[in-house]
């Protein structure tokens, strides 16, 4: 899985 | 959210504001590479446009606006306000040299070929080389005020935890994102000498210069 959106991280 | 992120996110913070106060404070941007900070504004608008697209949560959006809204408030602070002060002869970096590669890469290699992933790719290549230009600079002056160096490690610590949270993110929850890994490294990798230089002499109380 490469967590592609959404992005939690700043 | 863990600890290392959270700490990694108030470093940031914390080096944002360290900047602006010492710029308004002293009425000077003197020492500080207006191209770094004119970058840092480039990778906070293209990885915050997610900003209209997803809400993640209330921390996540208000954290984005305040980063957004410093970098602007910096750049404006540097290139208008306190103009006179800018040593921009001195910040000679040419920026084209890490803008151009990096977009490149961005559209090389990202984790889907989509606007949004793109420019968030491109944001994140950005940031790991995006304080080249201040150590330059510095590493032309051969000097930086305390004050400065300051700055430069609680912006190189927020990617050094940011590292940390990687790791406890892989093993609890089993996240992994390459692209932010590899670059986070790089970037971390960057402050390494600097963060020597700060450790060995600005927190023994002596002022960050250089050997001619």
């Amino acid at each position: 899985d490469l967590n592609i959106n959404p992005k939690d991280e700043l | 959210m863990n600890i290392f992120r959270l700490t990694g996110d108030l470093s940031h913070l914390a080096a944002i504001i360290i900047l602006l106060l010492k710029i308004w404070k002293t009425r000077s941007c003197a020492g500080i590479s207006g191209k770094s900070q004119l970058l840092f504004a480039l990778v906070f608008t293209t990885r915050y446009l997610d900003l209209f697209t997803s809400f993640i949560s209330l921390y996540n959006t208000s954290m984005k606006l305040i980063y957004v809204a410093c970098s602007y408030a910096t750049v404006y602070l540097i290139y208008m306000k306190f103009k006179a002060t800018y040593d921009g002869n001195h910040d000679t970096f040419r920026v084209e040299f890490l803008v151009v590669p990096v977009g490149g890469l961005s559209f090389l290699v990202n984790h889907d070929f989509s606007p949004l992933e793109i420019l968030w790719t491109f944001s994140i290549y950005l940031e790991s080389v995006a304080i080249l230009p201040q150590l330059f600079m510095i590493s032309k002056t051969g000097e930086a005020e305390t004050i400065t160096t300051h700055y430069l490690f609680f912006l190189g610590l927020y990617r050094a935890l940011y590292l940390i949270n990687w790791i406890w993110r892989y093993y609890f929850e089993g996240f992994f994102d390459l692209i932010a890994v590899v670059a986070g490294v790089v970037q971390t990798i960057l402050y390494c000498d600097f963060f020597y230089l700060y450790v060995t002499k600005v927190l023994k109380g002596k002022k960050l210069s250089l050997p001619a």
